[in-house]
């Protein structure tokens, strides 16, 4: 349990060592915009029913992403590329954090300064606040419905097998 | 791909496109649970469940949805689970931060996930994280509503402290009532409450308060803020005591110069109305005991009645019953010459098929608007006065205007289920 004396609680400890990471940097700033969907909409449902036993936390996946790189030497294509796409991701990262000011009532600089950050360390509720469209989701999901449906009716031995394994 | 396929075909009966054409729930009254896995270790779990309780009757309170806890059902039949969890929880996907930043999340399917390393709070705590104001937020979510970045909406998405005063605003009404619609309904009786108050000088002031009545509950609508009272509806016997607790048919206010006497009807009866100790007269100062019955209170008046209104111009009262007016003369104590006559002869409508044509919910004079209303199912009809005459000589006396509909004239009076009645 977590620990308290009061007979009310009021004095409940929080286990420090399992603490939010704070948000300081540009590196965490973009993994906040990422996951409410500031830099790119969220597809909130399709993360509700990833499977959860093949896939790592969402938040892992992003910063898996942002944190690795490539290794492949650059050719001076590659670098130009490179280059691009650096200027790209910086630029998207900039309108995502103006977009994050502007809805926040910020002054929108386009800068990750101190009042962003405070913003940004606030508490808050975990939903994307940009999602892709459920409408969307769902037509797509419709056509697997079908697609799914004959599958069950050519191979009725091995779908039953396969219920019974499951 | 086909667990996927079962699960949002399973999900797609219990939502549906609404009119405005978004996703929202296709049935009107939900089932929610607090998971017994879920439960918080900084609230007990009866605190736990009563915060909820109150964070879903705040939803009821502006829209036409209900929501009752349901602990027996298998739990795949509950539309919206709660729980808590830290880190990894509740076979949930979303991993939870540790304390700060994200402090709950929503799907929905209807599940609501609170991360218990965050320090929530009951009400009025002063500290720590409301989590009536989180649950309130995270159940929009389930209802189909998204972030709001409006100053004041309850779906904002980052927590601000708690004010004294936490209720629904107007635009987050709306924007509940976009996906589900407004609340309608009929009603048996509306009426305007008159009371006297004495100032700090000495004064006398008349004050009055509007009531909408319907079966077991009444609400208090404050005119000036275009709602009801927050917390309404309440059960009739807590602010009415000894009138008929499923309802009434009737109020009427006979208010002279020489009289000034309340009356509730029901059925065949009727109950004089004791403002001074808030309860109804068994006797009154004229000898008379209650109930009584209609027919010797006001002889020639046939009941049941429909409903009833007090017209202090002409000091009578009119009495609604099937397509039959009686206009009863409180001076005289007995039905106005002509009388009963067909409502249309009494109240013509202004525009020709556009009547009530009798059984009549409630009759209502209004001090706010100064007219009188009709009301029936989910529409009323205003009777013409004095001003509309003079405006437009060719209106015809006590004519009814064409109709329109009861909530957009009078704002969210919703009903709640009866297990939320009291919390």
């Amino acid at each position: 349990e977590k620990l308290f004396h009061n007979r009310d609680h009021s004095d409940v400890q929080t286990v420090n060592s399992h603490e939010a990471e704070v948000i300081t940097d540009q590196r965490t700033a973009e993994l906040f915009l990422s996951r409410y969907g500031f830099i790119k909409p969220v597809n909130w449902e399709e993360i509700r029913f990833e499977d959860i036993s093949s896939s790592g936390d969402f938040l892992d996946d992003l910063q898996a992403s942002i944190q690795e790189g490539t290794s492949v030497p650059h050719s001076r294509d590659s670098h130009n590329r490179d280059a691009y796409n650096s200027q790209t991701e910086n630029q998207a990262f900039i309108s995502a954090l103006k977009e994050f000011q502007r809805v926040s009532g910020l002054l929108v600089t386009g800068m990750f300064d101190e009042a962003t950050k405070v913003a940004m360390n606030r508490p808050r509720c975990g939903v994307p606040d940009k999602e892709i469209d459920l409408n969307t989701f769902e037509n797509s999901v419709d056509s697997n419905i079908e697609n799914t449906d004959s599958f069950n009716e050519t191979d009725s031995n091995n779908t039953s097998e396969a219920v019974q394994r499951r | 791909k086909r667990h996927l396929a079962v699960l949002v075909s399973k999900n797609r009966r219990k939502r549906d496109l609404s009119g405005a054409g978004h996703m929202a729930f296709s049935k009107k009254m939900l089932k929610w649970r607090l998971m017994g896995e879920g439960y918080s270790s900084q609230l007990t779990v009866e605190e736990q469940r009563y915060i909820f309780r109150l964070a879903f009757r705040m939803w009821s309170e502006v829209s036409p949805l209900e929501f009752v806890e349901d602990i027996k059902s298998p739990l795949e039949d509950v539309d919206i689970r709660l729980g808590f969890g830290t880190g990894r929880h509740l076979g949930c996907n979303q991993k939870f931060d540790g304390t700060g930043q994200e402090f709950a999340h929503a799907w929905f399917l209807g599940d609501i996930h609170f991360d218990d390393d965050e320090h929530f709070t009951a009400p009025n705590a002063g500290s720590g994280i409301s989590l009536l104001k989180v649950a309130v937020h995270e159940i929009g979510h389930v209802l189909g509503l998204p972030h709001i970045y409006r100053p004041g909406s309850i779906m904002q998405p980052s927590y601000l402290p708690q004010e004294s005063a936490f209720e629904m605003d107007w635009m987050d009404r709306k924007a509940i009532q976009h996906l589900y619609g407004g609340c309608k309904g009929r009603f048996n009786t509306v009426f305007d409450w008159i009371r006297k108050e004495k100032t700090p000088y000495g004064e006398v002031v008349i004050r009055f308060n509007t009531y909408f009545m319907r079966d077991g509950w009444y609400w208090l609508y404050e005119n000036r803020n275009n709602r009801t009272r927050y917390g309404d509806p309440v059960a009739l016997q807590i602010g009415w005591h000894g009138i008929p607790v499923d309802g009434v048919d009737a109020y009427v206010h006979v208010w002279s110069r020489k009289r000034d006497a309340v009356y509730f009807f029901k059925g065949i009866q009727f109950w004089r109305y004791d403002n001074e100790n808030d309860r109804v007269f068994r006797k009154d100062s004229e000898g008379h005991h209650y109930p009584r019955l209609i027919s010797e209170g006001f002889p020639g008046v046939s009941s049941p009645i429909d409903t009833a209104f007090y017209d202090r111009r002409d000091s009578r009262i009119y009495f609604f019953k099937s397509t039959l007016v009686y206009a009863f003369d409180v001076e005289a104590n007995s039905l106005a010459r002509g009388f009963p006559k067909n409502i249309r002869d009494v109240f013509p409508p202004v525009v020709s098929g556009d009547h009530p044509d009798g059984n009549i919910d409630a009759a209502y004079f209004s001090y706010t608007h100064n007219a009188i209303f009709l009301l029936k199912g989910t529409r009323f009809w205003q009777v013409v006065g004095s001003r509309d005459r003079w405006r437009r000589p060719f209106l015809p006396r006590n004519g009814l205007l064409p109709y329109k509909e009861v909530d957009q004239h009078w704002f969210d009076i919703c009903s709640v289920h009866h297990t939320a009645l009291k919390l």
